[in-house]
């Protein structure tokens, strides 16, 4: 399972 | 972008123009706290290194210009104003909120995502938005006293909270690999503090009464 965080969230 | 996390913006947004618009109509922050919007400011500071490295969207990078600009001005006109500062209810804001930063910098460097400079900063910034509202709710809970723009200024501060958290329900739901708890449980934490303060705002909007919250 490839974790997605990049942060798109203010 | 879902219509939940849009909407959650733009009530994060109302309610910093709400406060904006309370300190400069009547010229006074009587009802504010200092110290949460200083935690803010180091919030979003903290949290929005990344605007010159990591590209998301136009839409992101203004609202960040946005959030970085407008907690800046609301804590210098608390503090630098002639006459602002005079309102400022310095002996109901006693909250030590350094103890706030202290606890969400061990809490980043112990529970984040990577070890890097950027993601402990990041970590940092959401534990501490996750607490920053304790010096406010307490000053308000002190002065019993809520005013109708200060009122509302925390009333959109939590829509905002509690949109976000439909917005995660709903990535979770659409999005594959949507994952992020710590966000997510900083968030439900965040949400829960507004859990009081709401339910005297209903009472008051229910009974058409001034807010008024108990000692």
């Amino acid at each position: 399972l490839k974790l997605i965080n990049n942060h798109d969230e203010l | 972008m879902n219509i939940f996390r849009f909407a959650g913006d733009m009530t994060h947004l109302i309610s910093i123009l709400v406060l904006l618009l309370k300190i400069y109509a009547t010229k006074s922050c009587s009802g504010i706290s200092r110290k949460t919007q200083e935690l803010y400011a180091l919030v979003f500071l903290a949290r929005y290194v990344d605007i010159f490295t990591e590209f998301i969207s136009v839409y992101n990078t203004i609202m960040k210009i946005v959030f970085i600009a407008s907690t800046l001005a609301i804590v210098w006109c608390m503090r630098g104003h002639r006459v602002v500062r005079r309102s400022y209810d310095k002996e109901l804001d006693t909250f030590r909120h350094y103890f706030l930063i202290a606890a969400s910098l061990v809490l980043a460097l112990l529970v984040h995502e990577k070890f890097t400079f950027q993601e402990i900063l990041w970590a940092f910034s959401i534990y501490l938005e996750a607490v920053a509202i304790l010096p406010q709710l307490v000053l308000l809970q002190r002065s019993g006293n809520v005013d109708n723009l200060t009122g509302q200024y925390v009333f959109f501060l939590g829509a905002y909270r509690g949109l976000y958290i439909l917005n995660w329900i709903y990535r979770y739901f659409t999005e594959p690999h949507f994952s992020r708890w710590i966000a997510c449980v900083s968030g439900l934490v965040q949400t829960a503090l507004y859990a009081d303060f709401f339910y005297y705002y209903f009472l008051s909007w229910k009974n058409n009464a001034k807010l008024k919250l108990p000692a």
